[in-house]
Formats: structure tokens, sequence, C-alpha cells
């Protein structure tokens, strides 16, 4: 998964 | 996006302002750390640097701007506008035995070795302690001014809150990243006895000092 799928909260 | 993360996100801002406001309206940073401010700064630069090469949402880069322009603000504020009340006295915490462990953690544990993750999981485990700074300052003076003690209040909420996201979340979308939530889990349990405090003392209207 891309970074802003496991990342996507502040 | 649920309710829970909602609320945190509004009270992790409610925070922000709530600080930029106390220091602007008294023109003063007495009792602030600008030790945990200038961590606080780095958590959002290294964490948001995937706001240019990325776009989640019109919220997620809103926020992301607003946390990183206002806690460099703040920054401004405490070691330039108001550097004559900064009481670089009490806000004596050794930053560098926060930051050191935080790299060596985030070489240890991390979910892979892309340059981005890596900082983002520096973030986590930086936001983490951030705070520690704040902390030994009021326990230096003994004391917290009313308006500080609510934005510590506010900051230790909204983590508490994201835990609560995380719960929720690994039930609904059965998603659950172990880093942020144990570092979530630690950084609440600092505002433990801070939490105590403000509502045994806050919320009755008395000071917030600490017992002698």
């Amino acid at each position: 998964a891309s970074f802003s799928d496991l990342h996507d909260e502040l | 996006m649920n309710i829970f993360r909602l609320l945190g996100d509004i009270c992790h801002l409610v925070a922000i302002i709530v600080l930029l406001l106390k220091i602007w309206k008294t023109r003063s940073c007495a009792g602030i750390s600008g030790k945990s401010q200038i961590l606080f700064a780095l958590v959002y630069t290294t964490r948001y640097v995937d706001l240019f090469f990325t776009y989640v949402s019109l919220y997620n880069s809103v926020m992301k701007v607003i946390f990183l322009a206002s806690s460099y603000a703040t920054l401004y504020l405490i070691y330039v506008k108001f550097k004559a009340t900064y009481d670089f006295n009490h806000d004596t915490f050794r930053i560098e035995f926060l930051l050191i462990p935080c790299v060596i953690l985030s070489l240890l544990i991390t979910h892979d070795y892309s340059p981005v993750e890596l900082l983002w999981t520096f973030s986590i485990y930086l936001e983490a302690v951030a705070i520690l700074p704040q902390l030994f300052m009021v326990s230096k003076t003994g004391e917290a001014e009313t308006i500080t003690s609510h934005y510590l209040f506010a900051l230790g909420a909204y983590r508490a809150l994201y835990i609560v996201n995380w719960i929720y979340r690994y039930y609904t979308e059965s998603f659950i990243d172990g880093i942020a939530v144990v570092a979530g889990i630690i950084q609440t349990i600092l505002y433990a006895d801070f939490f105590y405090l403000y509502i045994t003392k806050v919320l009755k209207g008395k000071d917030f000092k600490l017992p002698a």
C-alpha cells in the first residue's frame, strides 16, 4: 500500500 | 474518517489555537516550554513532508498546513517576539535525550526503510515524548496558568481520542498500525497524572498547582 494509504491520519 | 478521529483533530486544533492565543493575548510565554514547541514543530515537519507529493483529502491537507503554520508561529512568538518573557531557567529538559532514542528506535522498529516512512516513524515516536519538557517545566515551577492547563488537557485528550479511533477502525475496517497505537498509548499515559490534577482541581475552579 502507498504511504498515504497507510498514513491517512494527521 | 470517524467521529473519534474528528473530535481528536478538533481537540488538537483547539490546543494549538489556545496556546497561540494565550501567548498573543498575554504577550507572554511564561510557563510555556519552548523546547516542547520545538519538538512539536519537528514532529509536524517530519510527518507532513508528504504534504507536497500526496493528496489524501482537502481536510487532510488543510489541517497539515494549519498545524505546520501554527507550530512555527508559536516558535516565532516564543523565541523572537516575546523572547524576553521566555522562562529559559525552568525550560531545561535535555531534548537530545529524546531525539537520539527516537532516531535509533525509528531505525529499529519501522514499517519500511523508505525515507518518508522513516521520517513518519520518527515523528510518531517523537510526538509521544514531545510534551515531556513542558510537563517537566510545570513540575519545576510547581504550577501552571489555568489557560496553560486547558492547553495541556486538550493536547492530551486529542491522542486519547485517537486511541478510541484506532479501536473503532480495528473493529470496522480491520485497520491497525501497531507503531502509532503503542506510541499513542505511551503519549496518553504521560498525561495521566496531569489529567488527574486537572479534573480534581482546575475543573473545580482551583489553580493548577502540584502538591508540594
